[in-house]
């Protein structure tokens, strides 16, 4: 994303 | 991030029919949300037509049960912005699947009220990011697949 933050999501749900 | 000037976003947005409003929103917006940016792209409708719009494409910082996520999305907007919403999705990376649900479609597709009753000038781009923020800190829109699997074997007698 050219320098902008990593995308990250929360764990996976159950 | 890339330094985003508003003459080269006016120029930019030359076929947008409210463009000091619209370059002044998204000035105000990625100066607040720094890991979003304008970005010019085709956008292909339902019936199949394009059409080169801006999107404002990054993250936004979500906090879900302690922790802060950055939930990848895109907001488009169409060339009559802001007296029409915009068009938005969560972009999932190759890490992630949505969770489809109120707010959710299978395409990614964010469905808000505040979208829903999106009016000029009191909906902007600042408000319906702090929604979206609110929003999706009770119900992620994506989540991390799982860890891939070691190769499955079978059990042996």
């Amino acid at each position: 994303l050219n320098g902008g933050a990593v995308p990250s999501a929360p764990p996976t749900y159950t | 991030m890339a330094v985003v000037n508003e003459g080269a976003l006016k120029k930019m947005l030359k076929q947008y029919k409210y463009r000091d409003l619209t370059v002044r929103e998204i000035t105000n917006v990625i100066s607040q949300y720094k890991d979003l940016k304008p970005v010019m792209d085709a956008y292909v409708f339902n019936d199949g037509n394009s059409r080169d719009l801006v999107s404002l494409a990054g993250t936004i910082p979500v906090s879900y049960r302690g922790n802060v996520y950055n939930i990848p999305v895109c907001l488009w907007l169409l060339d009559t912005y802001p007296y029409n919403p915009p068009i938005c999705f969560v972009k999932p990376t190759s890490a992630m699947m949505i969770k489809t649900g109120k707010h959710i479609d299978a395409n990614g597709k964010i469905y808000l009220p505040y979208l829903h009753e999106w009016k000029h000038p009191h909906s902007d781009l600042y408000g319906l990011i702090q929604v979206m923020i609110v929003v999706f800190g009770e119900e992620p829109p994506v989540f991390s697949r799982p860890t891939t699997q070691p190769p499955y074997q079978a059990f042996q007698a």
